[in-house]
């Protein structure tokens, strides 16, 4: 189960709390998985007291002061993003923390969903624990997700995987054509606790979802074969 | 079969500074947890002088616990000005049916006595094993024992407050996760701090408030 609660002593009214909340959920706790499953109890709650601010000083609201909202808005998206990650890179058995990021898709809820998709395929988890560059199955979980608004073209797709240490991309497939493997390399970057995997819709839209995901190992088995009794 | 990382070093201090004015915290054991030395009960309740404002996003699953339901409602009564929040870690409430809803409701309760309000109003939020019922009577005597007036009382601004209270989100976490950060809005200065937990059943697809059930208060 996810909990989370977020508190500041900035002045905000309930309304624009509220939206501001939904906005920075729908980017940060809405993209983490660590097994696909959804709990009877996850909850987000935010407070904001205003005890920083005079008592002159009205609330922040969306309609009247839209700057400050947006302002507001975009530091606490920043900071639900990092406590979501603390939740994945503490993914029960995790020992990657990886990011899937879906670009040049047609709408953000394309690349939303196919970056889900792929970070919850427990064959793609379970190869990111064998750290196993296994990019097929990341182009069959990418391929499966139905209903998008413009269906992928397999022929303009890529996907990269990207280090967190700023050395190169690995490349493994270039416009629907797969690339010869540097084997040695891909297993240098795997080994890594933390990396990205990219995949480039290559549409004609440039829309991007991030997805924060981890490995699936047997640590995970034990730790839920008998979490009830 | 390998080793993962440890992942201590997530668990980072916080500066009293840069935590938020006018709330104080406590995270304590109040029986739900085994383990006497967990910490399994939170309390988190804003002192601001001014009004407090509150948000919520919730599960979208169609079997949600009790407290998802009654912070929802609380919400709405409140018109987004609940000013507390309390959580236990152990139990989830969750499919618990009539009981489980008058428990969270207790809970609320409870907690909104610690300021003198006589409707319930604190935000509440459990997190555990689905199915079974909270042993109330041990939380509801431990939120009782943060009272003005109680001896026991921990409530406190400080940094250490804060993070017992973290602690007191975990379930199979290996970390309390905490964070605290500074920024300014328009020249004015504010501070914003964050505890979440989870590890495992992690998928969340949640959104705003929506009045979904009756409820007995």
């Amino acid at each position: 189960t996810l909990l989370g609660c977020i508190l500041t002593d900035a002045p905000v009214t309930p309304s624009s709390l509220q939206s501001a909340l939904t906005h920075a959920v729908d980017r940060s706790f809405n993209c983490i998985s660590v097994d696909g499953d959804m709990s009877t109890n996850d909850t987000i709650v935010a407070l904001a007291n205003g005890a920083a601010a005079p008592d002159d000083i009205p609330e922040i609201d969306e309609e009247t002061a839209p700057d400050a909202f947006l302002a507001f808005r975009t530091e606490l998206t920043n900071f639900a993003i990092d406590l979501a990650k603390l939740v994945v890179r503490d993914g029960e058995g995790a020992t990657k923390f990886v990011t899937v990021t879906v670009k040049n898709a047609a709408t953000y809820e394309d690349a939303h969903r196919i970056a889900s998709k792929v970070s919850t395929s427990a064959l793609v988890k379970t190869a990111l624990y064998g750290e196993d560059a296994n990019w097929g199955r990341i182009l069959s979980s990418s391929g499966s997700v139905q209903g998008l608004s413009v269906p992928i073209n397999p022929a303009r797709v890529s996907v990269s995987f990207i280090p967190s240490d700023g050395t190169a991309a690995l490349p493994v497939l270039v416009n629907g054509e797969p690339k010869i493997v540097d084997e040695v390399r891909a297993k240098e970057i795997l080994e890594l606790d933390d990396f990205e995997v990219c995949i480039d819709i290559g549409d004609f839209g440039s829309q991007q979802a991030k997805y924060w995901t981890c490995d699936l190992s047997y640590e995970y088995v034990r730790i839920n074969g008998d979490y009830r009794s | 079969m390998k080793t993962g990382p440890s992942k201590q070093h997530f668990a980072l201090p916080i500066s009293e500074a840069s935590l938020p004015k006018g709330f104080v915290a406590t995270g304590l054991h109040c029986g739900v947890k085994k383990d006497a030395t967990a910490n399994d009960l939170a309390i988190i309740i804003s002192e601001s002088p001014r009004e407090t404002s509150a948000a919520g996003c919730f599960t979208k699953n169609a079997f949600q616990a009790a407290p998802v339901c009654v912070s929802q409602e609380i919400l709405r009564r409140t018109n987004g000005r609940a000013r507390s929040l309390v959580v236990n870690s152990g139990c989830a409430n969750a499919v618990t049916g009539e009981q489980g809803l008058q428990d969270a409701w207790a809970m609320s309760q409870e907690t909104s006595h610690l300021y003198g309000a006589q409707e319930p109003s604190a935000l509440v939020m459990s997190t555990g094993v689905i199915g079974q019922k909270l042993p109330i009577s041990k939380i509801v005597t431990a939120i009782k024992s943060q009272a003005r007036s109680a001896a026991t009382r921990s409530l406190s601004p400080s940094a250490s407050a804060w993070q017992e209270a973290a602690k007191a989100f975990m379930t199979t976490d290996t970390f309390p996760k905490i964070r605290a950060r500074t920024f300014s809005i328009g020249g004015a200065d504010y501070r914003i701090a964050g505890i979440d937990k989870g590890a495992g059943m992690i998928h969340p697809i949640m959104g705003p408030p929506v009045a979904n059930r009756p409820l007995h208060a």
